[in-house]
């Protein structure tokens, strides 16, 4: 489609926590999730790159309210399965571009990025679906990226039907 | 709802690319997709986790038809940005459960985790959105890590309406 994104959003209650360094194992990814679940613990944003030398780090976010629960049970998992670290920032936001027509769009990506390089925003984590491309930024820089991005689509310009009189 | 899963998907035509230690500042992603939206190449997932010690990891996939181009485009991009590494798998595979009903629901996540778990299967990466969980496996257990994703969220058990004869 010629326009493959309809809409950006902004989820400013976020906060971030990461276990660093955890076996690239099976059971690992369980062993964390399954002490946030039994917390009752809502996840929003779940990132795992690669590993490396047989290590991996598991980020995710979760809404501030539940920032000092999620960390505490992450500790304990961490403790149990070994890992190096845990780190955690609580002033980032994540920012999203959504549109059904984006699947496999490399040029949605660039086009997201390039209107965040330009504005100097850093981009510290990407998770992405066929529908929605999501960077997690620092909270203070959300509002600007959110605008942005919208600028970058051409968002702003909703097409109206004028009412006849 | 007591059903937030209601479908799970494999993506068997996917390689894996990784820049590893790029400088973790605005422009490095824009360098990296520009060159592969350059070519025209098509990217399907999309991770970064946080950058360490100003220095991250971004990974993405790709048709394996594109696999040559887009290792030739990353490459060139490593060298401009100054990466440490540059990293592939081709013998990978995407498996996603899709839900409308599992936002944040983290005993989704858990429960697709311990079914891999169980299996002995290494999640290579994850990444989600509000409607979708994926990971990356290796190809080889793949088709096996949906098999046990069915059976976990019971959808296999398709309802159906008997057909009056
Ligand atoms: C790192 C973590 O995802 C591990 N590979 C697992 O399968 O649980
Ligand atoms: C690592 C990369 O995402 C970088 N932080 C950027 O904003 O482009």
């Amino acid at each position: 489609p010629d326009q493959p994104v309809s809409g950006a959003a902004i989820t400013k209650d976020e906060a971030r926590i990461s276990v660093q360094g955890v076996p690239d194992v099976p059971g690992t990814s369980l062993e964390i999730f399954s002490r946030i679940a039994a917390k009752n613990i809502s996840v929003d944003m779940i990132v795992q790159n690669v590993g490396e030398s047989g290590k991996a780090d598991i980020s995710f976010t979760v809404p501030q309210l539940d920032f000092d629960a999620a960390l505490e049970a992450v500790q304990e998992a961490a403790k149990l399965v070994g890992a190096t670290d845990v780190s955690s920032d609580s002033n980032v936001a994540k920012v999203s571009v959504v549109g059904l027509g984006m699947a496999r769009q490399t040029g949605v990506a660039e086009k997201m990025f390039r209107a965040l390089a330009d504005a100097g925003i850093n981009i510290q984590m990407i998770t992405t679906s066929e529908i929605k491309i999501s960077v997690l930024v620092d909270r203070d820089q959300s509002q600007q990226a959110l605008r942005i991005v919208h600028q970058a689509f051409a968002l702003e310009k909703v097409p109206t039907t004028p009412i006849k009189p």
